[in-house]
Parts: C-alpha cells; sequence; structure tokens
C-alpha cells in the first residue's frame, strides 16, 4: 500500500498508455456514485 | 529422478519465455521507431477537425474539448471531492515544459 | 523440490510479464496502423482538394478528447504563457486519447474488434514494419498471441 494516499491519477501526452485514461474515466465515474 | 525432469523442464521453459520476451521488447522498439517516423512527419499527422465533430454527430451531444499539447505534457486529474457548496468539483490540471497548450472548444452554440 | 517450486514461481511471473508485453504491442500495432492509415488519409485529401486544410479545420496530434454534458459549467484558469491550465467542472466527464478517437473513426480497420475485410486486412498489413506483418495476417499462434481477434 502507497504511504501517502494517493491524490490524483496522472497521464502523460504519448507517454502513458490509454489504459491510465480508462483509469481516469473510472474514478471520475466512482467519484459521481460515491 | 521425477523431480530431476521436472527440474529440467521447468529450466528449458524459461528459458523459451525468456527469448520470448526479448523479441516482444525488440518488437516494441521498432514499433515505438516506426510510430515517432509517422508523427514526426509534421506535415501530415495533423487529424482532420470535421471528424472530431463527427463525433458529436454520433450521438455524443455533449460538449467536446479538444487539447493538444506537445509530448510529454502532463495532466493530472485528482480524486473528486466534495466542494464547500456541497456539490462535487472535478479538475483538470495540464502542465506542459516544452509548448503551449491549445485547447479547442469542439461544439458548444 | 523447493527448485522445482521456485521455478514455478518465476516461471508464472514471466509469463505475466509476457501477457502485458503482447497487450502493449497489439496497442501499438494498432496505433501505427491508425496514424499511418491518417497520414495516406490526409495526404488523399491534399492531392483532391489541391492544397492543406483551412487552418482551424485540423487539429495536430496528439491530442485528448474531453467531453462533458452540455449543462456543465467549466471554469477555466490559464497561465500567461499557456503552459498550465485548470479546469474545474461541475459535472463528471470523460477523457480519450487521440488512439481511442482514430479507432472510433475506422482508422485501424476494425481490427481490435475483428471486424475487418480482407482488402483492409492487405492494406493494414502494409502499414506496419514487415518483421510484425505474422501479427497482422500471419500464422495463428502470432496472430492469436497479440489476440487480435
Amino acid at each position: 500500500a502507497c504511504l501517502t494516499p494517493r491524490t490524483a491519477l496522472l497521464y502523460k501526452f504519448n507517454g502513458s498508455p490509454s489504459k491510465s485514461l480508462k483509469d481516469i474515466n473510472n474514478m471520475i465515474k466512482q467519484g459521481e456514485q460515491r | 529422478k521425477e523431480v530431476v525432469d521436472r527440474l529440467r523442464y521447468l529450466e528449458a521453459e524459461i528459458e523459451d519465455l525468456e527469448l520470448k520476451e526479448k523479441e516482444l521488447d525488440q518488437q516494441k522498439l521498432w514499433l515505438q521507431q516506426s510510430i515517432k517516423n509517422v508523427m514526426d512527419d509534421s506535415t501530415n499527422h495533423q487529424y482532420p477537425f470535421k471528424h472530431i465533430k463527427g463525433l458529436c454527430n454520433h450521438g455524443v451531444r455533449d460538449t467536446l474539448l479538444a487539447i493538444q499539447a506537445p509530448c510529454g505534457t502532463q495532466l493530472e486529474v485528482p480524486i473528486p471531492e466534495m466542494g464547500q457548496n456541497g456539490q462535487k468539483k472535478y479538475q483538470i490540471n495540464l502542465k506542459s515544459s516544452s509548448g503551449p497548450i491549445h485547447v479547442l472548444l469542439i461544439n458548444k452554440e | 523440490a523447493q527448485e522445482c517450486q521456485n521455478l514455478e514461481i518465476e516461471k508464472q511471473r514471466r509469463i505475466e510479464r509476457i501477457k502485458q508485453k503482447r497487450a502493449q504491442l497489439q496497442e501499438l500495432l494498432l496505433q501505427q496502423i491508425a496514424f499511418k492509415n491518417l497520414v495516406q488519409r490526409n495526404q488523399q485529401n491534399e492531392q483532391q482538394n489541391q492544397g492543406p486544410p483551412a487552418l482551424n479545420s485540423t487539429i495536430q496530434l496528439p491530442f485528448l478528447i474531453v467531453n462533458t454534458s452540455k449543462k456543465t459549467v467549466i471554469d477555466c484558469s490559464i497561465s500567461s504563457d499557456k503552459f498550465e491550465y485548470l479546469f474545474n467542472f461541475d459535472n463528471t466527464f470523460e477523457i480519450h486519447d487521440d488512439s481511442e478517437v482514430l479507432k472510433r473513426m475506422g482508422m485501424s480497420f476494425g481490427l481490435e474488434a475483428g471486424k475487418c475485410s480482407a482488402e483492409d486486412l492487405r492494406t493494414a498489413k502494409s502499414l506496419v514494419p514487415k518483421a510484425l506483418e505474422g501479427y497482422i495476417t500471419g500464422n495463428r499462434g502470432q496472430k492469436e498471441s497479440l489476440n487480435l481477434p
């Protein structure tokens, strides 16, 4: 488990896989449900 | 004898897997270089905008923002939190270190 | 027996890593096909229209698309040099990268969904490095290995 609670998700143009954006979209969706 | 045979078999399998992994790493490098060559062909890698609008015509009746930024630009999305007025706040931070970022509002009346 | 157990664990780790690398390779293959197809199409358009498209009708790659409801209020702060942006939305949004947009526009010939005509398969094959053609139209083993349907 990471020491400090994760506060944000990151994506790098032409550096991160598309999956990182899927993770961000899921986090936003969950944030809505919560 | 059985355990020794198993050991030999596993060692051979792991050797195969190692070769396979090296081949995949090499192929990934080729492809990344090939994509970079295409992207470096600066005259032609723009994307016809009308097709992004086409996304709107695909029943996407939303507001679309197109963010065009230099490679390496960082996008950060904090975990949504509750604002003072009890409304959820959703944020996007963009940080570039090598050039300006351009944001286009695609389909807002 | 202990050595066998260690090797079994090592073998599983390697199999897992190879699975991830194959998924990445598939993603890159589709990206390569989509980008090259886009470049070819842009060139055809330019020949037909005798010149480059109007300036505000195209967007340079790489780009991201953020889509949110029409009702969403978007507050945006921009640094003077345009190197930093901060957006606040009062509603949810989704973010898609250019590879996703290109796929949705059919630029990778529907390969990711296994809906690709023989003609398009030939074109797709011509857009990837020779050493990797096997993943597109080669023996089943390679195609399956990238789970390209």
